[in-house]
């Protein structure tokens, strides 16, 4: 088939080929500029890897499925992005807590998910890479069967924990949600946006982000009155990923604002002039001119 | 040497055999496919999707009026020129990619962190001589 053709032609059956390093080093010497952008992303990795003794990536598998219906909603079957979108980023990456997260045993008792610090190492982002949006992503496990769509108050308190730092003057460090959750059998996600709260984190390149959150369902909408709905608390799987909506600006990423609808803008990364400027399908807010 | 000298008469050739070569070459500069898949290079355990990726290829001659047929510039036909009157050693136009279209790709970062992300120019969707 003209795989295998292709393949005894380019790669050849010979061990030195077979290691991606001996392929690329031998390709571009000291150059790694020189290496397609996808090239390059290997070929660190198989450098790192090597180093760590070859440990096998374990991502957490919630945010698999969450990152494949998204790759699934972006790209067709052949992996070629979608032209019908409505948002502006060409790059989505999903962090989850760096070290297990440490709760208030007083919640832990009264069954809550309580309040939890977390900290999320953003060291794969690039220079390039400007963040649009920031979403925390809570997904609940399958010991409350949604037989249909069930709305649910909820609040979330979040707060970043370097409220000292110079960035919090500028803008809030702690945000208040009180949500009316739907979840329905299919989607067991539920995405809360925080831009306005790491925006100005990320947007001077912290390497790290520190955050306390706490997010508890109510039995009903009274929020003062209601009483925690244990449940529906016990089904949250506990700690939350964060996802960051990108636009990379190297000139290998893929720039689809060419193919904008006449009259929209191209994205302008946070900058803290267009708050809640929604960038996620679905939720189509007209950028302010 | 006499015989190089006499003109060549058109009219001793097949006319529709001699205008083939220009306009249908046998071996035509076009694209191919060439389905790859990740797990052959030992990168599917950190490229969760596309697991198959068929970046295209082009080959093929180049004729000599390359012409609106490949979208070549001119610059290409001088170059044929030049082979052909000039300089046999300078090289004919060759067949190569003219456009891309980019690709969405899927990774486990070395964290565990995942990453989606939009490449441009990585599967070739158009051919031409230069």
């Amino acid at each position: 088939s003209p795989m295998s053709r292709g393949e005894n032609r380019t790669l050849g059956r010979s061990p030195e080929v077979e290691s991606l390093s001996f392929l690329l080093s031998s390709v571009v010497g000291n150059r790694p500029d020189l290496l397609p952008p996808l090239l390059q992303v290997l070929s660190d990795r198989h450098h790192q890897n090597r180093q760590r003794g070859m440990r096998s990536l374990q991502p957490d598998s919630t945010a698999l499925g969450f990152m494949k219906r998204l790759y699934r909603m972006y790209a067709s079957k052949e992996g070629i992005p979608k032209s019908n979108r409505s948002h502006l980023y060409n790059t989505v990456r999903l962090f989850t807590p760096d070290a297990e997260p440490k709760w208030d045993t007083e919640d832990q008792r009264m069954g809550l998910p309580g309040s939890a610090d977390l900290t999320f190492n953003l060291d794969r982002v690039t220079v390039e890479e400007h963040l649009l949006k920031s979403v925390l992503l809570y997904s609940f496990n399958n010991s409350i069967p949604f037989s249909s769509a069930i709305v649910c108050p909820c609040q979330l308190v979040v707060k970043e924990l370097e409220s000292s730092s110079p960035e919090c003057s500028r803008a809030p460090c702690s945000l208040n949600f009180n949500l009316d959750l739907k979840l329905r059998k299919k989607r067991r996600w539920v995405e809360i946006d925080v831009t306005a709260l790491l925006g100005p984190l990320i947007a001077t390149n912290k390497r790290s982000v520190k955050m306390a959150v706490n997010f508890t369902c109510l039995q009903d909408r009274d929020r003062h009155s209601s009483v925690p709905n244990e449940p529906l608390n016990k089904a949250l799987l506990r700690s939350p990923s964060l996802l960051l909506y990108l636009n990379d600006t190297s000139n290998q990423a893929y720039h689809n604002w060419y193919s904008l609808r006449s009259g929209e803008e191209p994205p302008i990364p946070w900058s803290g002039q267009r708050r809640g400027f929604s960038t996620f399908p679905g939720e189509r807010v007209a950028p302010r001119r | 040497g006499r015989e190089a000298q006499r003109p060549k008469n058109p009219a001793s050739y097949n006319l529709s055999e001699y205008l083939k070569q220009f306009l249908f070459p046998e071996n035509e500069c076009e694209l191919h496919d060439f389905r790859l898949s990740f797990s052959q290079l030992h990168w599917d355990n950190w490229i969760i999707a596309p697991q198959r990726y068929n970046p295209r290829y082009c080959q093929g001659d180049c004729p000599r009026a390359v012409g609106h047929r490949y979208g070549s510039p001119v610059h290409a036909m001088v170059q044929n020129i030049i082979y052909e009157k000039l300089d046999s050693s300078i090289p004919r136009p060759s067949c190569v990619p003219a456009q891309y279209s980019p690709l969405s790709v899927l990774t486990i970062e070395p964290d565990d962190s995942i990453a989606y992300k939009e490449y441009e120019d990585m599967i070739a969707t158009k051919c031409t001589c230069r």
